[in-house]
């Protein structure tokens, strides 16, 4: 069962708070139940399947589309974005309300829905499942939020050390290179000046074998 | 022509290093290099 | 202003629910604010610096160590681990209620403070306050996990990409090792078959030396 609680302000009172809580079984397009409450009362209702279907019909809107301008509406609580209008009307007895919702276009409204609902008969407990709901839900979130800051800490301490030992590896690459260069260059300067002593002693040999004939 | 050929034959190896002066490591790796365009 | 809202269960009927919300300057030790509500009703009390300190004194307990006492009862919500208990006793007339909260011991509790609480003339107004802090908070911590959720990424990214730089310096360095020393084999070989070359000459020269008297 998903659940979301927004706060309204009814366009005929908009100095007035309600809080409404929608509640519904996988996907809002299946039915939902409506719960608004001003913090003393609070009344209920039902809209079906069936019914979403109708005022999309009515309104000549996919249904799909239909079911999304509720989320907006109802859940996402883009009233405060100036999109969406609630309107509230209790009767004289109080035992029923009306509520309904609209959207926002540039010059002009449009009715998304409305429903009859029923006063609850003991609002107090609604009361409490409201804040009790909110309660559970912080709860949640401060928890997930500790977990991810943990999780960020941890994070940020494994790539610190992958750093770290990145630039080792660089410095130890550049250290490699330079280390065998050295060493290279030590042996090949040996062979290099054999080289030379081997032609050095060659060239006196040749020299040798010439001078002989005139030597004996 | 053929005796700068063999002049230059007789004092650098293959990879164009001295068979006598003696190298250091800008030289050395100036060599290597050569020998990863001719690879 | 930091404020606080948890459930609680009173000793005297563990199945009844009440929220307690605690509000505070900078340090619960310098005076809080209760307001108290089952949902219908509210009541709030003041307890100030001097009463804690009083509080304290009597148990003679230090003062910074009854301060963190009264901050896992009161605001970290431990009631439900079981450490704290809460008393609601509510007048006959319910312009005031007793509320009182004391520590749990092994087989002993002891009473921590208590306070007389006097009824909110509009609880419905103390409600709507509870909720829509709720709501508030709720909004903040969503938005903060949100922030948490993305730099979550971010740094599982980060780490990601220097692993596999990392894993690139490792895999250069050995390639540059097993390279460099490729090339030098094959450049310390010339010296090596010059050498070779060299001293081939330079014996044939020497027993050329020692044959010319007898060719000659």
């Amino acid at each position: 069962m998903e659940k979301t609680l927004n706060r309204i302000h009814p366009v005929s009172d908009p100095e007035a708070t309600y809080f409404l809580q929608v509640s519904w079984e996988k996907d809002l397009g299946t039915g939902f139940v409506i719960m608004l409450s001003d913090g003393q009362c609070a009344w209920t209702g039902t809209v079906s399947e069936a019914e979403i279907s109708r005022e999309a019909a009515d309104m000549e809107m996919d249904r799909e589309k239909y079911v999304e301008e509720l989320k907006k509406a109802l859940i996402l609580g883009e009233e405060s974005a100036g999109k969406y209008n609630f309107a509230i009307s209790r009767g004289e007895e109080s035992t029923e309300c009306h509520f309904s919702y609209e959207k926002n276009m540039k010059d002009v409204s449009f009715r998304l829905g409305s429903l009859r609902l029923q006063k609850v008969s003991r609002p107090v407990e609604v009361v409490k499942e409201l804040i009790g709901h909110c309660l559970d839900r912080l709860g949640r979130l401060q928890a997930e939020n500790e977990h991810l800051q943990k999780e960020n800490e941890r994070l940020f301490s494994d790539w610190n050390d992958v750093e770290k030992r990145l630039e080792k590896c660089v410095k130890a690459k550049e250290e490699l290179e330079a280390d065998l260069y050295n060493r290279f260059v030590l042996v090949l300067n040996e062979k290099k000046a054999k080289i030379r002593n081997l032609q050095k002693l060659l060239k006196e040999a040749k020299e040798s074998a010439a001078d002989a004939p005139y030597t004996r | 022509c053929p005796d700068t050929k063999e002049h230059f034959a007789r004092e650098y190896d293959s990879y164009g290093d001295s068979y006598t002066a003696d190298t250091d490591v800008a030289q050395l790796k100036e060599v290597f290099s050569r020998m990863k365009d001719n690879s």
